[in-house]
């Protein structure tokens, strides 16, 4: 089989001024998850597994990704995080929710998999277990960016003016030229 | 939202997706990422998925597994079930969302409904990227 890696940035109604950023973001993501999957010198293959959390780790470290750092902002202005990795031999998976200041969630999520009997965990005892299992505990709001922080300051307004936000944007798109509310 | 699919020389299959959720989300609120079946999945002998967009209506219609299940009962390619999955998803529910699969024989998926979806994938030394329906570029690796 060829080893094969694809990964994705996010979607919605994604501003112009957003794309070379999250193409790059993805570029950097392939090479580095790729490394995992094609034997290097002196680099033995990892797996799959290895190969898809490496790549979403460096995604979540690029503020051009609402994931980690620049994540999207909850209407209290707060960065709250979640993830899932699963691998299709055993059909193991870890799950988490409602983590944050946690640079890599997917990380997090890969521990409960590899150290639990469980599958999923959220909310103040996943913090506390991801702290447990060595993770950092960043400064209180450092994965807010200033993008965030328009977008969610752009929603607001469009709450205020009574527009729709079912479909609020999932992806940051701040800098919208047009003011239309883009569904997801 | 970001998410990576993978399948290794021995057939392994992975996914992984992470994300902040929406904006302008109640503090609280649950997405599809982190639930299997929805914002991923992963299945040596179906195929492995990774999915982004409107989370409520991802997680509502499962699209992850639908999209396993295009694959298994209707013997759909990657594509062909990640499209029709999406579309259908859009179809019934209006929200829109998008896809990333690899299937057991290593054929790719890429479908979104919303205006726009990042992705990129590396095979055989060579990078194939793109953000808008109808485009892809290519660079070496």
């Amino acid at each position: 089989m060829e080893p094969i890696l694809i990964v994705h940035g996010g979607a919605g109604n994604i501003t112009d001024a957003r794309c070379p950023g999250k193409l790059n973001g993805m570029k950097q993501a392939l090479r580095a998850g790729i490394k995992h999957l094609i034997p290097t010198e002196g680099l033995s293959a990892g797996s799959a597994l290895d190969a898809v959390e490496a790549a979403v780790c460096i995604m979540e470290c690029d503020e051009n990704f609402n994931a980690g750092y620049g994540a999207c902002l909850n209407l209290e202005e707060k960065v709250e995080l979640e993830a899932s990795i699963m691998e299709g031999g055993e059909l193991k998976a870890g799950c988490v929710t409602l983590l944050h200041d946690i640079m890599h969630p997917i990380s997090v999520a890969r521990c409960v998999m590899q150290n639990t009997k469980h599958t999923f965990l959220g909310g103040v005892a996943a913090q506390k277990f991801a702290l447990e299992h060595g993770f950092e505990q960043l400064p209180e709001d450092s994965l807010i960016t200033e993008d965030a922080r328009l977008a969610l300051k752009e929603f607001k307004e469009c709450q205020a003016k009574g527009l729709d936000t079912t479909f609020a944007r999932t992806e940051l798109d701040a800098n919208q030229k047009s003011n239309e509310q883009g569904p997801s | 939202t970001v998410g990576a699919v993978a399948i290794d020389r021995n057939g392994n299959i992975a996914a992984a997706t992470s994300t902040g959720g929406i904006t302008g989300k109640v503090s609280g609120r649950i997405g599809d990422t982190p639930l299997l079946g929805c914002g991923t999945y992963a299945d040596n002998l179906l195929g492995g998925v990774s999915t982004t967009g409107h989370g409520e209506t991802i997680m509502r219609f499962n699209l992850a597994q639908k999209i396993m299940g295009k694959i298994r009962y209707e013997k759909k390619t990657a594509q062909v079930a990640t499209e029709e999955a999406c579309k259908e998803m859009t179809g019934r529910l209006i929200g829109t969302g998008g896809a990333i699969t690899i299937d057991p024989q290593g054929q790719l998926g890429i479908y979104w409904t919303s205006q726009r979806m990042g992705w990129a994938y590396v095979k055989s030394g060579e990078i194939f990227y793109g953000i808008d329906h109808g485009k892809q570029l290519k660079e070496p690796l």
